[in-house]
């Protein structure tokens, strides 16, 4: 499988609806500090169903939510897509997730409605189980060398 | 099961070393076990050795070295089981120009079993890309996103 | 002493301001005390606001953004009582081109004040530069100091 | 006062004595990774009189003196020297410290002979207490941002 698009709309810095249209090798994304290259990321993490809101570097839930400029307020939900390409017969499946400030979340597979466990399900059979194991956040890079024996155990068998 | 993990670190201690003589030509590495007696439980070590330096831990290794370390292993593990996408944020920051280039050799080998959505600010490590996407704040605080097409040299939005 | 706390906290708010204003034109930048009525022992928290963003926690801002805020946070103390020398391992690591261009005009205002010893691997970084060394391995595992002479172009062993 | 030259041996990388002359201003350091950088600045705060070896990137006080290579032997003992031109009649002040592999120190101010708080003492008056008024680790420029408010106001209160 290979991710063919992330969509965002109302998550973090990107209050206008926002695609990025991905190549199957490597696609390098650029731009000055604070423009929201690492919020980018974020949104991933967040569309394969990451819970954890220290991981998406806030501190309550209504961090990942556009909240506002000197002109705009701000904005009432989040939302993020995942659309993959199934290695087989270019079959697309597209992941969605969306937040409210209330706290009420949306999960979707392919429109229908589903629970998050059901998202993270479906994306563990994709590969895209332990973060560990393909994602390095920024100041990161040296995190392998400092990680305790137990936990490098852990990471290895996802090898398995 | 202590076969299938038995299995597991050889394949990587394998690809760790191979990988990490492409990346420091001349040194060694390898993955060790604390407790080879208890294959359930023990944790596990990875010790590596310099071209001409003595073997060691990777927490003496300087930043730059432990990030090319950290990324040896990350790799040998995907030769066993590919990642089927690898995001990687700003990975090269500690890097001289010469592991920079190491970096892209890697990224390259590793591409057509693995996706890659890397963010750098070199200008070298963009040289490796399929797709370069930039993101501005036209409007403080509002970020869009464009893809630049390097080959004409002008941006679109995406 | 209570008196003199406060007196600090002002003068430094102030710096943190003006050094933050240069960095970020056009966004401010205070110094707060979290319970101002303990003078004694209250606890400081830095508040900024990007320009055209709301006012946050330096927490909540992007790895480039950190290091340029604490900076300005460093040197507006330096500003009250210089250090007499300040060494920065790599600081410009995480900057885009624009922002080391920044940091280079605050390395020169503060040059006369405060010796600085800076590494980096930015060449636009060395351009600020006094004195510049270069550290090698001629032989593995044992490095030597040469200064590199810019005007003449060749290195000298120091 | 400025430091005027730093000088090496024995210390970590640094088995042939090796001194680095500084000028007044902006000095910038260079080279390939690992090739000893980083060293250099952990020679000029183990000489400050820093303790702490984890401070020095290393597990166990023999973790600062050359452990050696494919052909040198691991030497006995690391020895740093920092000399200081003093502001105001262009006096030097010479600050040594010496470490041998059985744990044995030697500390001298101008040749004198004298204790660790002698040297911090009077380190202390040349303006060079709290380590972290004046030095940023590699990979810790975001340290200020996440340190907490307790850690920020005695930050704070080196500035009075
Ligand atoms: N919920 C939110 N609403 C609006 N803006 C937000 C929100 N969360 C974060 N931001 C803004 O996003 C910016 C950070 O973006 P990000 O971390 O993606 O930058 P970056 O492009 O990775 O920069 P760098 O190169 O410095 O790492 C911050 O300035 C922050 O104010
Ligand atoms: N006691 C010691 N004896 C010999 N070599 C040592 C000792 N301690 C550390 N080293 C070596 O010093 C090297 C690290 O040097 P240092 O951290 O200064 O690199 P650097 O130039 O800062 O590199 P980078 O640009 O990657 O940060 C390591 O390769 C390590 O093996
Ligand atoms: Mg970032
Ligand atoms: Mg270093």
């Amino acid at each position: 499988a290979y991710l063919k698009k992330i969509d965002l709309f109302g998550f973090k810095s990107f209050p206008d609806r926002q695609e990025m249209i991905l190549k199957r090798g490597i696609n390098v994304i650029i731009g000055p500090n604070g423009s929201g290259k690492s919020n980018v990321l974020d949104a991933l993490l967040w569309g394969l169903g990451e819970t954890r809101i220290s991981t998406l570097r806030g501190t309550n839930t209504q961090d990942i939510i556009f909240n506002g400029n000197h002109r705009r307020k701000p904005m009432a939900s989040a939302e993020v897509s995942l659309v993959f390409t199934l290695s087989q017969d270019d079959e697309e499946k597209v992941f969605l997730r969306k937040s409210f400030r209330d706290g009420e979340s949306v999960f979707r597979i392919n429109s229908q409605k589903v629970r998050l466990k059901d998202l993270t399900d479906d994306l563990y059979s994709l590969g895209l189980g332990d973060r560990r194991y393909f994602f390095i956040e920024q100041g990161m890079v040296g995190s392998l060398a400092t990680m305790g024996p137990l936990e490098k155990r852990s990471l290895l068998e996802e090898a398995a | 099961s202590k076969k299938r993990f038995s299995e597991t670190v050889e394949a990587v201690n394998q690809g760790f070393r191979e990988v990490f003589a492409i990346l420091f030509p001349g040194g060694s590495a390898e993955v060790t076990l604390l407790d080879p007696e208890d294959l359930l439980n023990t944790g596990v070590e990875l010790n590596v050795r310099l071209p001409g330096k003595r073997l060691q831990n990777l927490q003496l290794l300087s930043g730059g070295e432990k990030a090319l370390a950290s990324l040896a292993f990350l790799f040998a593990m995907f030769r066993l089981k590919p990642a089927p996408i690898c995001v990687l944020d700003e990975i090269d920051a500690p890097l001289d120009e010469i592991n920079v280039e190491s970096l892209k050799k890697l990224l390259k080998t590793y591409e057509l079993s693995t996706q890659f959505i890397l963010i750098t600010h070199h200008p070298k490590t963009m040289e490796v890309a399929d797709a370069v996407f930039g993101i501005t704040m036209k409007e403080p605080g509002v970020s869009t996103i464009f893809s630049i097409d390097r080959s004409a040299g002008e941006a679109s939005p995406a």
